[in-house]
C-alpha cells in the first residue's frame, strides 16, 4: 500500500527537496552556468510500506551568471534578467528519503530560452557555432592576450554569444571561459592542470572594436571531462579548446534515470547532450 | 442522546468569500 501526500509547494519539506535537487543538478553540470531555483511547480510524496518517502518534484530553474567552474557560491550569483534572454530549466526530479537522508534518484530536465520578450534592439541569443560571433570571440581573446604580454590564454568554452542590431551592424556580446596556455613560438598548448589559471571574459562590440573584461577564478577546480583540442589556423596564438557540446545554448543534463525505475514519465523525450 | 443545537449568528454565505491558498505551484522567486 502506498500513501500519497501533496504538501504545499512552499512548505519547508518541499523547499528542502527542491534545493537539494537544484544543488544536485548543478553538480552534474560540467559546462555552462549554474542554475537557481525559481519556483516549485508541483510535489507529491509517496510513502511506501517500509515507511520510506519518495518525492516526485517538478521545479523551474533559471540560469545565473556564474559559470560552473566559478567557485562563487550560488547564493552570490545573479540570475540573468529576462531581457538578456533568460534560459530556464524545467526539471522533474525523484528523491528518496531513507533513514532521514534525502538523495536524488533520477531526474529529467528540459532547457528552454525565453523568447516571448524579444524586442527590437534587444540582445538575441546566438547558437554556439555562429561563425561570425565565434570570430568576434577569438578577436576578443586576441585583444585580451595582447594586453597581457606575459601570459597567454586559450578558450576553454564559449558560454554565451548574443547580438544586437545597431546602426553600424550587429554588435556582439559574448562570454567565454579562458584557460592559461603554454606557448612555444606560435604553438600554444592549454595547461590542463588544476593549477592553471582560468577565468570568465565578457566582450562587447564589434570584431574591429570591442571591450574585453576578464575575471579570473580565485580557486582551482580540476577538469573532469574529455576535451577536444584543435588548432585554429587563423589564430596562431589561440588554441581552441572546447568541451564536447551541442551548438545550442548550454543546457542542463537532460535525463538521468540510472535504475530505469520508470519513476519519470517519458512523455517528452529530450535530446540528450554529450557531456 | 439529546441532540446539541448550535446557534449560528450568521450563515456562512454572509461572511464573504473565503480565500484558499493553492498548494501548488509555489511562489515565484525571480520572474515568471
Amino acid at each position: 500500500q502506498i500513501n500519497v501526500r501533496e504538501p504545499l509547494c512552499d512548505s519547508p519539506e518541499a523547499e528542502e527537496a527542491a534545493l537539494l535537487a537544484r544543488d544536485y543538478l548543478n553538480a552534474q553540470h560540467n559546462h555552462g552556468y549554474k542554475y537557481e531555483l525559481n519556483r516549485i511547480e508541483d510535489i507529491k510524496v509517496h510513502t511506501g510500506p517500509t515507511g520510506d518517502d519518495s518525492y516526485a518534484i517538478e521545479i523551474d530553474l533559471l540560469e545565473t551568471n556564474c559559470h560552473v567552474l566559478d567557485p562563487t557560491p550560488l547564493a552570490n550569483c545573479t540570475v540573468r534578467p529576462k531581457h538578456l534572454t533568460a534560459v530556464e530549466g524545467d526539471c522533474d526530479v525523484v528523491l528518496k528519503r531513507v533513514d532521514g537522508v534525502l538523495t536524488v534518484v533520477a531526474f529529467k530536465c528540459k532547457t528552454e530560452e525565453s523568447r516571448e520578450d524579444l524586442c527590437l534592439g534587444c540582445y538575441t541569443l546566438l547558437p554556439l557555432n555562429d561563425t561570425t560571433a565565434l570570430k568576434f570571440v577569438h578577436d576578443s581573446l586576441a585583444t585580451f592576450n595582447g594586453i597581457n604580454p606575459n601570459q597567454t590564454y586559450t578558450i576553454l568554452e564559449v558560454g554565451r554569444m548574443s547580438s544586437q542590431v545597431v546602426a553600424g551592424g550587429p554588435q556582439y556580446l559574448a562570454e567565454f571561459i579562458i584557460n592559461e596556455a603554454n606557448c612555444t613560438g606560435d604553438t600554444c598548448e592549454p595547461l590542463i592542470d588544476p593549477l592553471a589559471e582560468r577565468g570568465i571574459c565578457t566582450s562587447k562590440g564589434f570584431s574591429f572594436q570591442h571591450t574585453v573584461d576578464c575575471k579570473m577564478f580565485p580557486t582551482l577546480m580540476p577538469i573532469v571531462n574529455d576535451i577536444t583540442i584543435g588548432a585554429v589556423p587563423d589564430y596562431p596564438k589561440a588554441v581552441h579548446v572546447l568541451h564536447k557540446h551541442g551548438f545550442g545554448h548550454h543546457k542542463l543534463t537532460a535525463l538521468h534515470d540510472p535504475h530505469l525505475s520508470k519513476l519519470l514519465s517519458a512523455e517528452s523525450a529530450e535530446s540528450a547532450e554529450i557531456v | 442522546a439529546t441532540p446539541v443545537l448550535t446557534v449560528v449568528d450568521k450563515p456562512a454565505s454572509e461572511l464573504g468569500p473565503v480565500t484558499l491558498l493553492p498548494a501548488c505551484p509555489g511562489r515565484v522567486r525571480f520572474f515568471k
